[in-house]
């Protein structure tokens, strides 16, 4: 169970305090503005108004005992600079900040924030990338290798066949990982015969798997 | 090559347009804030300042010819939904629209966007999970099941033993999925030993893989 200062509480900085209470951590929430600090009150342990570039405030909170920081604060970029350096400066092992631009997040590493999240940014480039490539809803990227993983539903020219017939991993580069047949779950061998309504956990990289999508129908 | 109407530029909606412009699209960008709609002037193909709560602005804009438009409006409420409710009725086939809480959602759901997007609330809950989890960053939800997908380094206790030996499905609950040794990727099989510096491709339950990661080590 850690300690985790949450500074900001819009609606990020609210869903990070409400997460984290629902996974039983103690969470102390500040914000400058009263009646934002007034709406966390039944969801954390400790919240407190004040202003997060005020360290002494920042200190009687108990920021110094905090395991973590959560810099949330959006709009007054000099405001998440200031809070970042201060809660950095009082040796809290992990500070995270939210950043504005790419110039912003650059500062607020550079003051002491571990790690710089871009929560519009990265939700709007998710959005048109579904938008644009429809299936890409139904696929994840495996964190570090440029991975996608997702479940695609046999076509008909798949069906009847075994996957050395179809010669899945040459023809489309990808790999079949898992086969989800009427919700049970089974690791495929090259003579796994696919049937209709079958579900393959395929992985590729992202352009293969954007071929295959093309190709497949 | 879709036509995408993006009306709201803060941050995520700047961020859809530049994806969207980068991936080909024909974007048009409109926000009442004249500034803001500067800023995108050399990104998108046509911009316009206007009021999205205007119909005739909107149609004048080429809204009635758009595929797809993405409200990105947020902390007007109001305008949000009176924007989604108007560019539903000029019958434009997919509405998204960007929601600042649950209720709000609800809402414009019900006045006709197709898909809500909660891109603060989202990151929230996330960076909540992976600060409790450290090690769910390296993981991803499959879409639609509750499977999650990462890599795994071989612990000691792994090295030198094959799969079978280990009855890592048996001990773990989770799936093997692929090995990527030195960088070069190859399916595992029963006999598969473990080398030093493996990393996994392991894939099962949220829950399975969180007992995993702690037996493991
Ligand atoms: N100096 C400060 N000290 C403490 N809290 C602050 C300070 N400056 C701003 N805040 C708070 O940070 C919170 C989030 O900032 P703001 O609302 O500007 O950003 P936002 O980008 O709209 O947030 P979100 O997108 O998370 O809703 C607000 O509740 C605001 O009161
Ligand atoms: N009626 C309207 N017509 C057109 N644009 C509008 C209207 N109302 C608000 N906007 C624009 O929507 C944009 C995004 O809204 P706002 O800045 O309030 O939200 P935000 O949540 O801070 O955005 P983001 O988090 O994406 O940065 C602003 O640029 C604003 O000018």
């Amino acid at each position: 169970k850690q300690t985790i200062l949450v500074v900001g509480l819009g609606r990020f900085g609210v869903s990070v305090c409400e997460k984290l209470a629902e996974l039983g951590q103690h969470v102390i929430a500040v914000d400058i503005d009263k009646q934002r600090v007034e709406e966390v009150a039944d969801v954390v342990e400790y919240c407190a108004q004040l202003d997060a570039t005020d360290e002494d405030l920042l200190v009687k909170v108990g920021a110094r005992e905090a395991d973590i920081a959560v810099v949330a604060i959006g709009n007054n970029i000099e405001a998440s600079i200031l809070a970042t350096a201060i809660l950095k400066g009082l040796n809290i092992p992990k500070v995270i900040a939210r950043a504005q631009t790419s110039i912003h997040g650059r500062v607020l590493s550079r003051v002491g924030a571990h790690k710089v999240v871009f929560p519009e940014r990265d939700a709007g480039k998710n959005i048109a990338e579904t938008l644009v490539n429809p299936w890409l809803s139904a696929f994840s990227a495996v964190p570090g290798g440029g991975v996608l993983v997702g479940e695609i539903e046999a076509s008909a020219g798949m069906v009847g066949k075994s996957l050395m017939e179809l010669e899945f991993r040459k023809t489309y580069n990808c790999i079949v990982l898992l086969f989800d047949r009427k919700g049970s779950r089974f690791l495929p061998r090259p003579d796994s015969v696919i049937q209709e309504g079958d579900k393959l956990l395929v992985a590729g990289t992202g352009e293969d798997i954007a071929q295959m999508m093309e190709k497949k129908d």
